[in-house]
């Protein structure tokens, strides 16, 4: 038995939007420790992590130990637009063996109950494991600044340079029509906490990445007023949304590489 | 040019 409850069902509407144009299908698991997925784009370019732990549930039931519950995100997408921005979400299954989920939408004032039944599927994933890294750069900043960068470039450019020094971040691109440079300085003289460019360096770091990549992972953008990149020259970029008091989305980018 | 990595050069399965 599997049963979720999450009084904030925009977190799950906006999670799914942010992941179904990278992830096809994917298994998500459901553990004592929450309710996660771990997932890769078909070029295996990009890796998607995500954990919405359990106590962020207002009752959170998983008795099956680790139960993996195969989802087309498409599918899950369709679903979950039917539910309402201020709709409770709750999800139920069987556990395992059974071959359906259900998605179930009340409205905050209880008068509208709605359930989706959906058809799980079987889906062979590799998990990875994402070694503890000790990063080089980790920069948090604005989210909507972030988006808005990649935006901007990728009207340039198909890739994009991100340079972190004593001066700031750089976000450099190139195309037929010409080039455009982006830097962002540390910034912590701002009025709202969530507003600031915090920048830790321990070295200078400099790595070349796809936009398209990018672009895609900030549909993440409504999840979170910040985002931090966390960069190693020798690593994939680690980009991060924290989801408020439940855990995060992270989109880990494989660079490109000099040849 | 440069050419695009993947992340199971760097992530290993488990």
């Amino acid at each position: 038995m599997l049963e979720l409850r999450l009084v904030q069902g925009s977190l799950l509407k906006k999670v799914i939007e942010s992941l179904k144009d990278l992830v096809n299908d994917a298994n998500f698991d459901c553990s004592s420790t929450g309710f996660s997925l771990q997932a890769m784009d078909s070029s295996h370019v990009a890796l998607m992590s995500l954990l919405l732990r359990s106590d962020g549930f207002e009752h959170y039931r998983c008795d099956h130990g680790n139960f993996p519950m195969g989802m087309k995100l498409e599918n899950l997408s369709k679903i979950l637009k039917c539910a309402g921005n201020d709709d409770i979400i709750t999800i139920k299954a069987d556990g395992p063996g059974n071959d359906t989920v259900t998605f179930m939408f009340e409205s905050p004032s209880q008068e509208k109950i709605a359930d989706y039944e959906m058809k799980l599927m079987d889906i062979d994933s590799e998990h990875l494991g994402i070694p503890e890294a000790e990063f080089h750069a980790i920069v948090r900043m604005p989210s909507s600044e972030f988006a808005r960068i990649c935006k901007d470039l990728s009207s340039i450019g198909d890739t994009v340079v991100i340079s972190v020094t004593k001066e700031g971040i750089k976000f450099s691109t190139k195309g037929d029509i010409g080039t455009a440079n982006v830097v962002c300085r540390q910034n912590t003289t701002v009025d709202k906490p969530e507003d600031a460019t915090i920048i830790e360096m321990q070295q200078p770091v400099s790595l070349t990445f796809a936009l398209r990549y990018m672009n895609s992972f900030t549909k993440a953008t409504p999840l979170s007023n910040t985002v931090t990149i966390s960069l190693s020259s020798d690593l994939p970029v680690v980009v991060e949304y924290k989801i408020a008091e439940m855990g995060y989305i992270r989109f880990y980018l494989a660079p490109k590489i000099e040849e | 040019g440069s050419k695009q990595s993947t992340i199971t050069k760097f992530f290993s399965k488990l």
